[in-house]
Protein backbone atom coordinates (compact mmCIF):
# COMPACT_ATOMS: atom_id res chain seq x y z
CA UNK A 1 0.00 0.00 0.00
CA UNK A 2 2.34 2.91 -1.14
CA UNK A 3 1.83 6.25 -0.04
CA UNK A 4 2.74 9.73 -1.30
CA UNK A 5 3.20 13.07 0.36
CA UNK A 6 2.55 16.21 -1.51
CA UNK A 7 3.33 19.94 0.65
CA UNK A 8 1.80 22.74 -1.02
CA UNK A 9 3.81 25.62 -0.81
CA UNK A 10 1.56 27.11 1.56
CA UNK A 11 3.03 24.62 4.05
CA UNK A 12 0.01 22.27 4.02
CA UNK A 13 1.21 18.31 3.35
CA UNK A 14 -1.30 16.19 1.67
CA UNK A 15 -0.92 12.21 1.98
CA UNK A 16 -2.07 10.29 -0.83
CA UNK A 17 -3.11 6.87 -0.22
CA UNK A 18 -5.40 4.47 -1.53
CA UNK A 19 -9.10 4.31 -1.52
CA UNK A 20 -10.24 1.13 0.54
CA UNK A 21 -12.30 -0.69 -1.70
CA UNK A 22 -15.43 -1.23 0.12
CA UNK A 23 -15.93 2.66 0.62
CA UNK A 24 -16.19 2.84 -3.37
CA UNK A 25 -19.38 3.74 -5.16
CA UNK A 26 -21.26 0.54 -6.53
CA UNK A 27 -21.38 1.26 -10.40
CA UNK B 1 -25.62 17.07 2.11
CA UNK B 2 -25.83 16.72 -1.67
CA UNK B 3 -23.83 13.90 -3.59
CA UNK B 4 -20.95 16.03 -4.91
CA UNK B 5 -19.47 12.66 -6.12
CA UNK B 6 -16.40 13.41 -3.86
CA UNK B 7 -16.36 12.25 -0.44
CA UNK B 8 -14.39 13.65 2.21
CA UNK B 9 -14.60 11.71 5.77
CA UNK B 10 -13.07 11.73 9.50
CA UNK B 11 -9.61 10.43 9.19
CA UNK B 12 -9.61 10.03 13.20
CA UNK B 13 -11.94 9.98 16.17
CA UNK B 14 -13.26 13.66 16.95
CA UNK B 15 -13.08 14.14 20.24
CA UNK B 16 -15.17 17.30 19.93
CA UNK B 17 -12.37 19.81 21.52
CA UNK B 18 -9.50 20.13 18.96
CA UNK B 19 -9.76 22.54 16.27
CA UNK B 20 -7.61 21.06 14.03
CA UNK B 21 -8.48 17.56 12.56
CA UNK B 22 -7.75 14.90 9.99
CA UNK B 23 -9.98 14.40 6.72
CA UNK B 24 -9.65 12.61 4.06
CA UNK B 25 -11.36 13.18 0.59
CA UNK B 26 -11.68 10.77 -2.56
CA UNK B 27 -13.23 11.51 -5.42
CA UNK B 28 -16.74 8.75 -5.72
CA UNK B 29 -17.89 9.50 -9.35
CA UNK B 30 -15.30 10.91 -11.73
CA UNK B 31 -18.08 11.73 -14.24
CA UNK B 32 -19.63 14.99 -10.99
CA UNK B 33 -16.47 16.41 -12.03
CA UNK B 34 -16.11 18.76 -14.92
CA UNK B 35 -12.77 18.12 -15.61
CA UNK B 36 -10.97 14.80 -15.94
CA UNK B 37 -10.04 13.35 -12.95
CA UNK B 38 -6.48 11.43 -12.56
CA UNK B 39 -7.38 8.74 -9.96
CA UNK B 40 -4.55 9.49 -7.25
CA UNK B 41 -6.29 8.09 -4.80
CA UNK B 42 -7.04 9.51 -1.45
CA UNK B 43 -5.93 12.40 -0.08
CA UNK B 44 -5.44 12.96 3.33
CA UNK B 45 -4.95 16.18 4.93
CA UNK B 46 -5.64 18.45 7.82
CA UNK B 47 -8.36 21.11 8.42
CA UNK B 48 -8.56 23.73 11.02
CA UNK B 49 -12.61 24.02 12.24
CA UNK B 50 -11.67 27.83 13.35
CA UNK B 51 -9.65 29.75 10.89
CA UNK B 52 -9.47 27.62 7.83
CA UNK B 53 -11.42 27.88 4.54
CA UNK B 54 -12.67 24.45 2.79
CA UNK B 55 -12.80 26.36 -0.75
CA UNK B 56 -8.87 27.49 0.43
CA UNK B 57 -7.58 24.31 1.16
CA UNK B 58 -9.54 23.16 -1.99
CA UNK B 59 -7.58 25.79 -4.29
CA UNK B 60 -4.51 24.80 -2.90
CA UNK B 61 -5.31 20.83 -4.23
CA UNK B 62 -5.49 22.65 -7.95
CA UNK B 63 -2.34 24.12 -7.38
CA UNK B 64 -0.95 20.33 -6.00
CA UNK B 65 -2.43 18.64 -9.08
CA UNK B 66 -4.95 16.60 -7.63
CA UNK B 67 -7.96 18.26 -9.57
CA UNK B 68 -8.52 20.74 -12.20
CA UNK B 69 -9.57 24.65 -11.46
CA UNK B 70 -12.92 23.94 -12.93
CA UNK B 71 -13.66 21.62 -10.19
CA UNK B 72 -12.32 23.56 -7.26
CA UNK B 73 -16.03 24.40 -6.13
CA UNK B 74 -17.77 21.22 -6.29
CA UNK B 75 -14.17 20.23 -3.95
CA UNK B 76 -14.17 23.51 -1.83
CA UNK B 77 -18.70 22.06 -1.44
CA UNK B 78 -17.46 19.05 -0.43
CA UNK B 79 -15.31 19.94 2.03
CA UNK B 80 -17.36 21.98 3.17
CA UNK B 81 -20.52 19.86 3.73
CA UNK B 82 -18.43 17.89 5.99
CA UNK B 83 -17.22 20.65 8.18
CA UNK B 84 -20.38 21.96 8.74
CA UNK B 85 -21.77 18.42 9.79
CA UNK B 86 -18.69 17.98 11.91
CA UNK B 87 -19.44 21.52 13.89
CA UNK B 88 -23.13 20.60 14.25
CA UNK B 89 -22.18 17.39 16.01
CA UNK B 90 -20.36 18.95 18.16
CA UNK B 91 -22.47 21.68 19.02
CA UNK B 92 -25.34 18.84 19.64
CA UNK B 93 -22.96 17.00 21.98
CA UNK B 94 -22.17 20.81 24.31
CA UNK B 95 -24.81 20.37 27.42
CA UNK B 96 -26.80 23.44 26.47
CA UNK B 97 -25.92 24.66 30.45
CA UNK B 98 -22.53 25.24 29.19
Amino acid sequence: SATAQVVHSAGRRFIVSPVPEARLKEQ
Amino acid sequence: AEDTGVRVELNEEDDGKKSTIALKLWVEDPKKLKGKYKDTGAIEFTFDLVSEVPEVVAQEMVESGFFLDCDVKIVGKSIRDRVALIKWRRERTVSPGN
